[in-house]
Order: C-alpha cells, then structure tokens, then sequence
C-alpha cells in the first residue's frame, strides 16, 4: 500500500452547494429554453 | 494489461486475475474499431467548438468529436483495465453522504417523488448501504468512505486530471440506485459506466463565464487546457473506441480535402 500515489485535491461542500443550486438553476432554465423552442 | 504504469502514471502493484474484470476487458477489445483508434492515435487537435465539442483532423479528413462520450468511454476503459490499480485524490475536506445524497434527490433529474417517501429517509439509508460497501470500493476503486459516512477519497484515473465536484451529489445517488450489486461481473461493470459518467467532461459544470475567458486559454486550470493537453493526449494512447461512436455521431467526419477541391 505504500505504493499508492495520493494527491489532496481543494472540496468545501459549503461551495459545492452554492455551486449545485446554480447548475440546478441554469439546467432548467435550459430545459424551459428547449420547450420554447421545441413549441416554436 | 502488460503495462507497468497506469494511465495515472501510478506504478501497478497488483495483477488482476478476476475472471469478471478479464472478461469486461476482452470486452473492450473486441468491440473496438481499429481504423478509429488509429484516427485517435495520430489526429491533430484543431481546437474546441465547446466544453462537450472538438474538432480534429487525421490526414485529409476534418472530424467532429463528442468530448462527454469520448471522456466517458475512456475513464471506464481505464476503470476496467487499470482495476485495483488507482491512486487516490484525498479531499481537502470530507464530504458527507447524508449531505450529497439530499443535494441529489433535491435535483429534478434524480426523479424523486413523494410516493418515494421522504428525502431525509432515502438519504439515511443510501449512506448506511454505501458504508456497508467501503471495504470493496476502497479496494478496488479507491473510493475511501469512511466509518462516519463520509466520501474522504476518489480514485485517481488518470495523470492531472480532477473530476468536476459538482456530478458528486448525483454519483452518490447513482452508486446506491443503478449499480448492480448483486453479481460480480456486472456489479464491476455498472460501478465503473457510473464512475465514468462522473469523470466525463460535462458542458454544464463549466461556468458560463468560463466559456468566454479567451484569456485563460493558456492556462493549466482552464477547460480548453485539459480537453486538449489531458483528455485528447489520453485518447492518443489509452482509447479503444467502440464501433457505435461512428454510427451515432459521437465521431463525425465533416469534411474532407479531396471533396473540398472539386467544391
């Protein structure tokens, strides 16, 4: 095992919230922009 | 299989002798198309239409190619065939199941609904199932969860590369609800297509103002730098491409010298 290479990568799950609810947003508000289009 | 270092440069320390994992590595091989490998093997990058979209040319011929599916196929060939084989990327700070599996369930895409029961109930019990399941998945995936239900490690799959953070709430939904857990060849294939879903470069993780920053393009950290120094240079040695990605329009010929002259 002490073969195995480690390398420590930077996670705050406070900034993977903030940054999953902006990913949410923006994904349905592209899914909104495909209906419209899809309608027009 | 032969090669002493892994597509992460990680010395390989353990030979697999499991019949499932040999048998998902005849696999690969025998449904990968010779010609496309060598268009792979010896293209030049011609730059990026898009975080999921390149364009290369391999001798008189300019393709089209589906970075997402080319990503997600190679991170799964390195997941069977550098099995058991992977380095670790150690989070700065721990994650917590509980925590990724509602930041999931909350996404439209998981498709919960209230006859599914409660969140907070589905979430208790994806971490619980998951804890049971650290012993494998660290040792053969490098997938570190630990005793307080914490997602401390992932596998390190290839050289410089760093999974987008953001697909970790839906990984962690995914590994509890579509894996296979029940026999062994298919459990190591399904872990491994889930694990590469997560790895694959995906256009709505990059920030939209990361698109525009032509400025950055240079830069080690910037997307258009690992799409072309890491993930196409890895396409050049570690990827075997399946026959369908030149029926399906992942690997699409747009033009080619000979056609363009007489035009």
């Amino acid at each position: 095992s002490q073969n195995i290479k480690i390398l420590q990568i930077p996670f705050s799950m406070k900034t993977l919230k903030l940054k999953y609810r902006k990913h949410m947003k923006s994904d349905l508000l592209y899914k909104e922009e495909l209906c419209l289009i899809h309608h027009l | 299989r032969e090669d002493e270092m892994t597509a992460a440069c990680c010395p390989r320390r353990r030979v697999v002798k499991l019949t499932s994992v040999l048998t998902l590595q005849d696999e690969i091989s025998e449904r990968g198309h010779e010609a496309l490998r060598e268009m792979l093997r010896d293209h030049s990058f011609v730059g990026c239409v898009s975080p999921q979209w390149a364009l290369a040319q391999y001798q008189t011929r300019l393709y089209l190619l589906n970075t997402t599916c080319l990503s997600e196929e190679l991170f799964y060939q390195i997941l069977i065939c550098d099995f058991a084989n992977f380095g670790i990327l150690r989070l700065s700070e721990p994650a917590p199941l509980y925590d990724l599996a509602m930041l999931a369930l909350d996404h439209p895409e998981s498709g919960w609904t209230e006859e599914d029961g409660p969140k907070e109930g589905l979430a208790e019990y994806i971490v619980e199932f998951l804890k049971r399941k650290a012993e494998m998945l660290a040792d053969y995936f490098s997938l570190e969860i630990d005793e307080e239900g914490n997602v401390t490690g992932l596998p390190l799959l290839l050289d410089n590369y760093v999974p987008q953070l953001e697909g970790l709430p839906m990984f962690v939904l995914r590994l509890a609800t579509e894996v296979n857990w029940d026999e062994e060849k298919e459990c190591f294939q399904s872990l491994s297509k889930e694990c590469a879903r997560f790895y694959a470069i995906r256009k709505q993780y990059v920030a939209e103002e990361d698109h525009e920053k032509e400025e950055c393009e240079s830069s080690p950290v910037s997307w258009k730098w690992t799409v072309e120094h890491i993930l196409y240079k890895a396409f050049r040695s570690h990827l075997f491409p399946p026959t369908h990605f030149s029926e399906d329009g992942n690997i699409l010929q747009l033009a080619n010298l000979p056609d363009l002259y007489k035009v």
